[in-house]
């Protein structure tokens, strides 16, 4: 998958696990490569937790997705 | 405060609960009163009531279980996923499942307190999905804020009530 300007800071890593929380709580595909389906499920998120809409992995989104939480998703499917 | 899709709810007034396993960490008759207690919080509001059974199937079965639990959703050990429960159906349907990997607390130490996850929980089997109000009890990360005066938020209380209506209107 391509990384965005803005992912160069974030760790491939972190990328997997972003990529892994919005499949499970955003119904993100993870098997497509389009960058855009990534940043509106991100901005979907950032929506929901009212953070600003950037569609950016930054480290505030970072620090939420690895919150303990409910395993049950944040949007209807 | 939000609703499953096709908003989901018991249409009986009695809904039926039953324990079918416990965590090591707390005494059996903890988790017994957290979870009449957590029911409770919801049945104020609304003109529900619910009723233990300690044999067979009731309409919302809690239980701890540890990785894969016999749903398509395996809980993934210390931490991250808490817990979660089943929008109001058969079958799965308003079940509540706790990961046994947390360490589970009645407030009086440090990890997840029971209380606050089993509400949120049972909030789900009731028919609520998440809340995007940071002060609700169906916001779906743990908070660490004060616990002592634990108590559904206004945002629940319209949503569950939205679902059910009011207790008085009885």
């Amino acid at each position: 998958l391509p990384l965005p300007e803005e992912a160069k800071s974030v760790s491939e890593l972190q990328w997997d696990q972003a990529q892994h929380y919005l499949k499970r709580f955003y119904f993100h595909d993870t098997k497509t490569k389009d960058i855009n389906s990534l940043v509106i499920k991100l901005k979907e998120m950032q929506k929901f937790f009212g953070l600003p809409m950037t569609g950016e992995l930054n480290p505030h989104t970072i620090e939420i997705m690895k919150k303990p939480r409910c395993g049950v998703p944040d949007v209807a499917e | 405060y939000s609703l499953f899709p096709s908003s989901p709810k018991w249409t009986s007034r009695v809904i039926t609960y039953r324990i079918v396993s416990y965590t090591s960490d707390l005494p059996h008759f903890v988790v017994d009163q957290i979870v009449a207690k957590a029911l409770s919080m919801w049945s104020e509001q609304i003109p529900l009531d619910f009723k233990r059974v300690r044999f067979g199937t009731a309409n919302i079965m809690i239980g701890f279980a540890r990785g894969a639990h016999g749903d398509q959703y395996p809980f993934d050990g210390p931490g991250n996923t808490l817990a979660h429960a089943f929008a109001p159906g058969p079958g799965l349907g308003g079940d509540a499942h706790f990961d046994k990997d947390e360490y589970w607390t009645d407030g009086s130490s440090l990890g997840i307190n029971f209380l606050v996850a089993a509400t949120h929980e049972l909030g789900h089997s009731l028919g609520l999905a998440h809340s995007s109000d940071p002060e609700a009890v169906m916001y779906p990360t743990y908070g660490n804020g004060d616990l002592l005066d634990f108590s559904l938020a206004e945002d629940d209380i319209k949503g569950i009530q939205r679902l059910y209506g009011k207790r008085n209107d009885l």
